[in-house]
């Protein structure tokens, strides 16, 4: 998966840090201090979407595979996520009771064309 | 080629970075929590116990939530010969969580002689008993029934056998780290298994 350059214009991973402080959260949230808010941002050509790491599923290769032979009926290819990992989050609740909670899939970790 | 930001398949044009995005952050991070709204923290917790408490969470414990509700501040005791803990419990999350699992934890002066310490439900059940041998003190864990975790607030009472007043809470060493706590652990709800159908 591509990291987003300044210029990239092919589906890239593009990174984006939450700080709490910087919306006022920071009083409820007690960990971590912000988080990853990364989004997946790009185009997918038709010769990009399937090659090896670009593609999110066999699934996709095989659309792909359709587009690439300008079949009619072929989709948009769209430029997803294709791993995320969870978030531990530690917050006080409005009973002021600590919570930690882990949530699944929270931060995407690399994107792909779908 | 040439398609504007965002992808029209998914329908979601990427919002630029700024206040949009950043709504963005905040709704999802809500939603994730189950949260209609960020909490706003009325009753301050000290630092120092908030720290204390959290030194004793399971570190590294895999997906789940664990809740922590202290005591509330002021004396511990209700003016009655019997004293009591006050807990303003959360609720589990979300709906599909229960609790599975509870414990008191107690900061205790080390008592002159061998005693035992009784955790008193609100229908003055004994729910949990423990022997304190003299000169023993400190943190101390006291098993709780999972269901209790059910009620808006929790009202515990201790009782002492063997020390000069039946008062348990005289036993406690409060102070700002050392804040009688209550840690609820929650999971999941097993759910039927889904038999996918092709």
């Amino acid at each position: 998966s591509l990291r987003c350059a300044p210029d990239s214009a092919l589906c890239c991973l593009q990174d984006y840090y939450v700080d709490f402080r910087n919306i006022g959260w920071h009083d409820w949230i007690i960990k971590p201090e912000g988080y990853q808010l990364n989004y997946c941002v790009g185009q997918c050509p038709l010769h990009v979407a399937g090659s090896p790491g670009m593609a999110a599923s066999f699934h996709s290769a095989v659309l792909n595979l359709v587009k690439a032979n300008s079949i009619a009926g072929a989709g948009h290819a769209c430029c997803v996520p294709t791993h995320r990992r969870p978030l531990s989050v530690l917050y006080f609740d409005r009973g002021s009771n600590i919570v930690k909670t882990d949530i699944p899939d929270m931060i995407v970790e690399a994107c792909g064309c779908s | 080629g040439g398609m504007a930001m965002g992808c029209p398949g998914c329908g979601v044009p990427t919002p630029a970075p700024g206040p949009a995005l950043l709504e963005l952050a905040k709704r999802q991070l809500l939603d994730r929590l189950h949260l209609s709204e960020r909490p706003n923290v009325t009753r301050a917790v000290p630092r120092a116990a908030v720290a204390s408490a959290l030194r004793r969470l399971h570190p590294g414990r895999a997906q789940g939530y664990e809740i922590v509700s202290f005591a509330e501040t002021g004396p511990y005791t209700t003016g009655t010969l019997v004293p009591e803990l006050r807990f303003e419990l959360s609720q589990a999350p979300a709906r599909d969580v229960e609790i599975v699992e509870a414990q008191l934890w107690l900061p205790l002066r080390a008592p002159g002689a061998n005693v035992t310490l009784q955790v008193m439900g609100p229908d003055g059940t004994a729910l949990s008993t423990r022997r304190l041998a003299a000169g023993t003190g400190g943190w101390l864990t006291f098993s709780l029934p999972p269901g209790l975790h059910g009620l808006p607030s929790l009202h515990l009472a201790l009782l002492c056998h063997g020390c000069t007043h039946p008062d348990g809470t005289r036993l406690l060493s409060p102070g700002p780290a050392r804040r009688p706590f209550v840690v609820a652990r929650a999971q999941a709800r097993a759910r039927g298994r889904r038999v996918g159908k092709r």
